[in-house]
Order: C-alpha cells, then sequence, then structure tokens
C-alpha cells in the first residue's frame, strides 16, 4: 500500500484493505439503512448523528451483519419430534478492539411464509441455547454445557423470526468465549403426545424444509471515532 | 480527483468542489458504495471587512482588522469547514461480512473564516 492509501484507510478506522473473496448479497436491512441516509436531502444531513443508528435507537456508527459459519447437527439416534439441530456460529473476532458492541440481533430465514397443507395449523417449538462447553467429538454435549436462551412456539412460519442476542454477544466479548449457540427446531409435542413414526415425523417437518439460514446483525460504537469528534464539537 | 469548477468566480472563502472517487484509489473491489462522493473543500480570501455571509467568528472579524492596518505583521484569517455532513459506506471486511459504517465530518457544506 502506498503511504497515503494506508493513511486514508486508518482514517476510516480500518487496519488493513479488505480483500473479499467471495462477496455475499448484501443484506436488506443494511442496504435499506444505506439508501435512507443517502437520500437525506442535503440541508438535514449534518442534522443525522452519525454515532447513533436510529432504526434501532442504540449508538453506534458501525452496523455489520455475519453469515452463519456453523452446520446442521446429525448425531444418529432420531430424536424425538425433533425437525432441525444445528450449530451457529458468528465469528466476531473481526470486531475492532476499540469498538463497543450496543446491540445483537439474529435473524432466522425461511424461504417463505406460505403454509404447507400437510402441517396445517402444526405447532412449532423452537429452542436457541447458548453453548459453554464442547464435547471432545465437537458435537454439543447435550443437557450439561449449554444454557437456554430462547424457547418458544411458533404456527405460521413467516419469513424471518428475529431474537435479541445483545447480552450473549457482549458475553462472547468480554471473556473471550464464543462457542457459538445451538438452534433446535421441533414439532411440538403438545401433552404427552407420542412421536409420530418416522415417515409422520417427516411429513410435519416438511414445511421446516423452507428453513434458509441465519445471520447475526451486530451494532458497535467506535469510540476512536465518535468520541473524538464529539470531543472537538 | 480535484477538478473545481468554481461557480461564480470569487475568490472570497467559500466551499469548492471535490470528488473522491473510490475506483481512483483502486478500492471498487471492497466498496460495495458509493463508488465516489463529493468531499469538497475550502479556499479563498477572507478580507476586511469580513461580510456576515463569510460565517467569521469574532476574532477572524479581529484579524482581518488588524491585517488591514498591519498586513505584513499579522495574516488574513484562515477559511475553513464549519458545517461538515457524515456520508455512509457499505463495504466487505476481510471475512467477507457486510459492514454498514457511518463517518461524521466528511463532506464540507459550508466554509467560514
Amino acid at each position: 500500500l502506498s503511504l497515503q492509501e494506508s493513511l486514508l484507510l486508518k482514517s476510516l478506522g480500518l487496519s488493513t484493505k479488505p480483500n473479499p473473496k467471495s462477496p455475499v448479497p448484501v443484506p436488506s436491512v443494511l442496504w435499506r439503512i444505506f439508501q435512507k441516509r443517502k437520500m437525506l436531502p442535503s440541508t438535514d444531513k449534518d442534522l443525522v448523528d452519525a454515532c447513533r443508528v436510529e432504526e434501532f435507537n442504540v449508538p453506534g456508527n458501525i452496523i455489520r451483519v455475519f453469515t452463519d459459519q456453523g452446520h446442521f447437527i446429525h448425531d444418529g439416534q432420531p430424536q424425538r419430534l425433533l425437525c432441525l439441530q444445528k450449530r451457529l456460529y458468528f465469528n466476531l473476532s473481526v470486531l475492532e478492539e476499540g469498538e463497543r458492541l450496543t446491540m445483537a440481533q439474529l435473524e432466522i430465514k425461511f424461504s417463505h411464509n406460505s403454509y404447507h397443507t400437510s402441517s396445517q395449523g402444526q405447532v412449532f417449538e423452537l429452542r436457541l441455547y447458548q453453548t459453554s462447553q464442547m464435547s471432545l467429538r465437537g458435537m454439543p454435549s447435550h443437557e450439561h454445557g449449554r444454557k437456554l436462551l430462547v424457547e418458544q412456539s411458533f404456527a405460521q412460519l413467516h419469513k424471518s423470526l428475529l431474537f435479541n442476542l445483545s447480552g450473549v454477544a457482549k458475553d462472547w466479548r468480554t471473556y473471550s468465549r464464543n462457542l457459538g449457540l445451538i438452534l433446535e427446531i421441533s414439532v411440538s409435542g403438545g401433552d404427552g403426545a407420542s412421536a409420530p413414526e418416522h415417515g409422520g415425523l417427516q411429513s410435519l417437518c416438511t414445511s421446516i424444509d423452507s428453513f434458509l439460514d441465519t445471520s447475526l446483525l451486530v451494532v458497535t460504537l467506535s469510540q476512536k471515532q465518535c468520541k473524538a469528534s464529539r470531543m472537538r464539537r | 480527483s480535484a477538478h473545481s469548477t468554481p461557480v461564480t468566480p470569487s475568490n472570497l472563502c467559500k466551499p469548492r468542489r471535490l470528488y473522491i472517487s473510490f475506483s481512483d484509489v483502486g478500492w471498487e473491489n471492497w466498496i460495495i458504495a458509493p463508488q465516489g462522493y463529493l468531499a469538497n473543500y475550502c479556499l479563498g480570501e477572507c478580507p476586511f471587512p469580513l461580510t456576515a455571509e463569510l460565517n467569521s467568528t469574532n476574532h477572524a472579524i479581529l484579524q482581518t482588522m488588524v491585517h488591514s492596518l498591519d498586513p505584513e505583521g499579522t495574516p488574513q484569517p484562515c477559511c475553513v469547514p464549519v458545517r461538515l455532513s457524515p456520508i455512509s459506506i457499505l463495504y466487505y471486511d476481510n471475512n467477507d461480512n457486510v459492514v454498514l459504517r457511518h463517518y461524521e465530518d466528511m463532506v464540507v457544506d459550508e466554509c467560514g473564516c
């Protein structure tokens, strides 16, 4: 890099020039925020606080969307009523030390919000665990080593489900122990209902097949870039 | 690329057009948007007497007066940005994550003495 280029990058808060290898599509949430600010009349632009994300009403000047680097878990024995079990992992190591994390939102996307006739009215249960221990085989050690974060049921597949994981993400950064999450979606067992036959379970899980992917939106505040300009102002 | 086409041929202190093209610096493969933006810069005289539209500070008024009396001893006040606005940049980081980052004070909207 030329001296000028490295100084310019540094002034933009970047230590190196990024070199993307397989660029992903721009998440619509970021594109919308970017377009909204770009379309502001120039007379209003200096009124916008560049150190606050008004869309989420939190301090911050950097918004990242992390793609999930986890994998599906198939640990052999069919589990009762389980349609999907997946490890989720978001690599937050790119956050710079001087960045304060102010929000983290998990999005679980389904490819459509129509309703599969075969599971009309079917209720599903979603559980999200924070992994705190990793068993030797890299598989989640079942009951211990994970903490239940979210447990909710849902009866209709929306395009996406959103969960506030700010506390968990701050934990990951504070204790530098990011072992990811475990997502489980199962058919709601109801009271003591017995597990349907394997084929039955398969058909009930069909609509979960529209599961598309998960991503984590993280907002951080660069103390260096935001505090300095505030003091000057 | 700095190409300034002053709208009115005036040498008074005011914003001058400066367009920053990210592809000029070879950043087009990691910056998603914008492709560039109008950063502008301030240039021009702050002569005595300072008129209201020159956005001057009280001290600048004093300094122009002293300059008019002793041009060799005291320079004219500087022409500097007095109103700036932020820009947002969408880019890929080294892990192929998409980042939206807001930067304060990146566009000169107004200049003053």
